[in-house]
């Protein structure tokens, strides 16, 4: 017996717009830690991690460990008819092919169920060694996505670079390239607003721009993004969920050949 | 000539 309600049910709907780009079939898990997901785009290129913690659930009850493989486009499908404010509760019986998705609007006047089939997925889980990064980069959610959205109307890739001078974001394409530098800035007004930059040695990498692109579907879960770098590692591009968990998106980086 | 690397080729199954 599976029964999760999250008070807040815009995450989970913002949650499945993130990945839904990236990931078409996927086993969310649960266990008595959380509801979790992990799962590699098709090209095995990126990997995106979902981590939602069962403290953050108003109602947490897993009976047993579950793994339910759901086409993620049908998840976003079902999700699309909650509302912003809705309480969604995920149901699910032991043995059941189905979830349910129940959603309650805010006064309790509106209770809605829709259950979906579930799907057999064979997907490898991956370990993630711990890693000690080159360089951790926190700046504006927002800022990031723009700074993506520019580069890629000139080119297909990005080299970022974090030096002591800060990080720069470098592309370049037929009609010419572009560098854009942000520097460290703490004197903001707001905390979300600062672009912090904690280096150990500088580092450079060169990404797909078209992956990063699909990250920032994430931007709306979270003010802010946090990059971390190591040279010969997957970048990670972190998403906080609120105070529950986090999304994290490794993309392998392109090496010479 | 940068060629993309695999996720599968950092990261271990298990």
């Amino acid at each position: 017996m599976l029964e999760l309600r999250l008070v807040q049910g815009s995450l989970l709907k913002k949650v499945l717009e993130a990945i839904k780009e990236l990931v078409t079939d996927a086993n969310f898990d649960c266990s008595a830690t959380g509801f979790s997901l992990q799962a590699m785009d098709s090209s095995h290129v990126a990997l995106v991690a979902l981590l939602l913690r069962s403290e953050g659930f108003e109602h947490y009850r897993c009976d047993r460990n579950l793994s339910m493989g759901m086409n993620l486009n049908n998840v976003s499908k079902m999700l699309r008819c909650a509302g912003n404010d809705d309480i969604i509760t995920l149901k699910a019986d032991d043995g059941s092919d189905t979830v349910t998705f129940m959603f309650e609007s805010p006064n309790q006047d509106k209770i809605a169920d829709f259950e979906m089939k579930l799907m057999d997925i064979d997907s490898e889980h991956l370990g993630i060694p711990e890693a000690e990064y080159h360089a951790i980069v926190k700046m504006p959610s927002a800022e990031f996505a723009r700074i993506c959205k520019d580069l890629s109307s000139i080119g297909d890739t990005v080299v970022i670079s974090v030096t002591k001078e800060g990080v720069k974001f470098s592309t370049r394409g037929d009609i010419g390239n572009a560098n854009i530098v942000c520097r460290q800035n703490t004197t903001v007004d707001k905390p979300e607003e600062a672009t912090i930059i904690e280096m150990q040695e500088p580092v450079s990498l060169t990404f797909a721009l078209r992956y990063m692109n699909s990250f920032t579907k994430a931007t709306p879960l979270s003010n802010t993004v946090t990059i971390s770098l190591s040279s010969e590692l997957p970048v990670v591009v972190e998403y906080k969920v609120a105070d529950m968990g986090y999304i994290r998106f490794y993309l392998a980086p392109k090496i010479e050949d | 000539v940068r060629k993309q690397s695999q996720i599968t080729s950092f990261f271990t199954p298990g």
